[in-house]
């Protein structure tokens, strides 16, 4: 499943 | 992370501390947009929606709040404090910074990573920060002359996302799966919508003269 990816960045 | 990353991140915080600077040491904030700084405030608080559910380090949380905490500062000075905001150009800062704000939104509807109301949010702020300089821009042109620590904040604000565009060029190359086209694509307006003040501001810069932007 496409794990709504962490925003990493400000 | 990477340099070019951390570059932009510090190049962002130079540009708040010139502005906090030039409004706390001058007592004034003329040449400064409120606009852009309450649609600043937006950008911060609707993009940090997971300060406190997404830990991703120390860092991340704190510069977040920094951010947060600066940009409503800045917008509670220019409106509350009796001395600076006389010094507001009310009838300069006119740009109606509302269409932004409503464009913003629904593109973030159609356009988003993900239909959730986090990631609508996220793609809302991304959207918003890029038109964000406008009115302070605007503002700029009609006043005609810029202060240099106000031409400072807006140069160092430019500079930031132009790093954040190597940053993203670096990780296309050193990561896999890695996409970020709302953001680069976004970050790539936001930073052609200063190309001509960054023009201005290196003819300036290599005359040695007072900053003018043609009226």
């Amino acid at each position: 499943t496409e794990a709504v990816r962490k925003h990493d960045e400000l | 992370m990477n340099i070019f990353r951390f570059a932009g991140d510090m190049t962002h915080l130079i540009s708040i501390l010139v502005l906090l600077l030039k409004i706390y040491a001058t007592k004034s904030c003329s040449g400064i947009s409120l606009k852009t700084q309450e649609l600043y405030a937006l950008v911060f608080l609707t993009r940090y929606l997971d300060l406190f559910t997404d830990f991703i380090s120390v860092y991340n949380t704190i510069m977040k709040l920094v951010f947060i905490a600066s940009s409503l500062a800045v917008v509670c000075c220019m409106r509350m404090h009796r001395v600076v905001r006389r010094s507001y150009d009310k009838d300069l800062d006119t740009f109606r910074h509302y269409f932004l704000i409503l464009a913003s939104f629904v593109l973030a509807l159609l356009v988003n990573e993900k239909f959730t109301f986090q990631e609508i949010f996220w793609a809302f702020s991304i959207y918003l920060e890029a038109l964000a300089i406008l009115p302070q821009l605007v503002l700029l042109q009609r006043s005609g002359n810029v202060d240099n620590l106000t031409g400072q904040y807006v140069f160092f604000l430019g500079a930031y996302r132009a790093f954040y565009i190597l940053n993203w060029i670096y990780r296309y190359f050193t990561e896999q799966h890695f996409s970020r086209w709302i953001a680069c694509v976004s970050g790539l307006v936001q930073t052609v919508l200063y190309a001509d003040f960054f023009y201005y501001y290196f003819i300036s810069w290599k005359n040695n003269a007072k900053m003018q932007l043609p009226a």
